[in-house]
């Protein structure tokens, strides 16, 4: 239960900045 | 029922509650090992007493009794604590926000506002390939408009060569000269004719 | 406020404290009754000892685990963070379990800047063909006007050939 509350936490905390890298490049490479 | 604190396990990378046990387990685990300390100490010092009638058992029964008390003491207490660690230290206020959060506050989005705004930006980027083609057109436009008009000059200017070159031969205004020329060559034709006439 | 490092060291103290009133020499020769009327002495330097050793020893783990986690820097961060957002009071916002939705409010503010560029260019753009647009109205009045003046100077042309023609068979004659 512990590890699962850690994934998840570790989750909300990291993959939003890494999946924004992704739209930003996503955007930056529809404008060019 | 459980409360995972899992905002904080975001802050912190672990939950809390893990946290309190790994440090309940340490206190623990020294509370045995100085008591087990003290019972070979008090064994040790008991070899060196002639005729002691104290066992080993005996002091074993000791430490179990003074253990027991201390570790029920131990468990109260070390509760207390974790009580206010788990309030007071590795806690996130229900008001404070983390950091990496920040967008939330900001920006609270429906399901049906994003579409929007995803349709909104499709439709932008249709618009400006639109107004790109446009604009492609339209320098297109001018580049073909420079060309006819070059050429529309330059059948100007084959006009104008035209009239110079009657000019150069004498004849200023080349129309006016041809319709001179027109009327002379009647009267030749007229004084010929006439000639002719007196002739007969 | 107190900083968390400072409350937990008071904690940890206070339960040190407690813990060692607990095991109070008295209750300690209680235990040990037949031992202390035997060596009294050894009895109370062992008790000592016990209470020394089992200090030290939280109080290593606690040190440990500041410096394991980095722990102190951790706690003085969290105190800035609640230092930061104490004007508050109304509760913050918390994930909400759906991930969807806690993600949108994170892409949302690029969205938007990307949204205010593309409408930038678009109106950038629209003017530009504007000036463009009517630089080729312009223009196409200019060719209009060329191509009359040399529809103009053609008929002329073609009026004096016709004369020309004219004058020929009168020549010719």
């Amino acid at each position: 239960f512990d590890e699962i509350i850690v994934d998840i936490a570790m989750k909300r905390k990291q993959y939003p900045r890494k999946i924004l890298e992704y739209v930003i490049n996503t955007i930056k490479t529809k404008q060019e | 029922s459980v409360n995972p604190m899992t905002y904080e396990a975001q802050f912190f990378g672990f939950t809390p509650q893990t946290c309190m046990l790994r440090i309940y387990i340490a206190f623990q685990d020294y509370l045995f090992e100085v008591m087990q300390a003290v019972e070979q100490v008090l064994v040790k010092k008991l070899d060196g007493v002639s005729n002691c009638d104290i066992s080993p058992i005996q002091i074993r029964k000791c430490t179990e009794k003074f253990l027991g008390f201390m570790k029920g003491r131990f468990d109260s207490l070390f509760g207390k604590m974790e009580q206010l660690f788990l309030q007071l230290i590795l806690h996130i206020p229900p008001n404070i926000l983390l950091p990496e959060d920040k967008f939330q506050e900001l920006h609270s989005y429906s399901e049906e506002q994003f579409q929007l705004l995803k349709e909104e930006i499709e439709q932008l980027q249709e618009k400006y390939k639109t107004e790109l083609c446009a604009k492609q057109a339209l320098l297109a436009e001018l580049e073909e408009q420079s060309v006819v008009q070059a050429r529309l000059r330059q059948t100007l200017t084959l006009f104008d060569e035209l009239i110079n070159v009657g000019r150069h031969h004498g004849t200023s205004d080349f129309r006016e000269s041809l319709v001179s020329l027109v009327q002379n060559s009647r009267k030749l034709q007229d004084l010929r004719g006439h000639i002719e006439r007196e002739g007969a | 406020p107190v900083s968390r490092v400072k409350l937990l060291d008071t904690m940890v103290d206070t339960f040190l404290q407690k813990l060692v009133a607990a095991g109070s020499f008295q209750r300690f020769t209680d235990c040990y009754k037949r031992f202390y009327q035997l060596q009294p002495d050894v009895t109370q330097r062992v008790h000592d000892k016990f209470i020394t050793q089992l200090q030290t020893s939280i109080w290593e783990e606690i040190t440990e685990i500041k410096q394991e986690g980095n722990m102190e820097a951790v706690l003085n961060a969290l105190d800035q963070i609640v230092e930061e957002g104490k004007g508050r009071t109304e509760p913050a916002w918390r994930p909400s379990g759906v991930p969807e939705e806690d993600l949108r409010s994170t892409i949302v503010p690029y969205f938007l800047q990307q949204r205010d560029t593309l409408r930038r260019r678009v109106q950038r753009q629209e003017v530009e063909n504007q000036q463009l647009a009517e630089a080729v109205l312009a223009r196409r009045r200019q060719v209009e006007q060329l191509q009359l003046q040399v529809q103009a100077r053609q008929q002329a042309w073609q009026a004096l050939y016709r004369e020309q023609r004219e004058l020929v068979a009168v020549l010719r004659e």
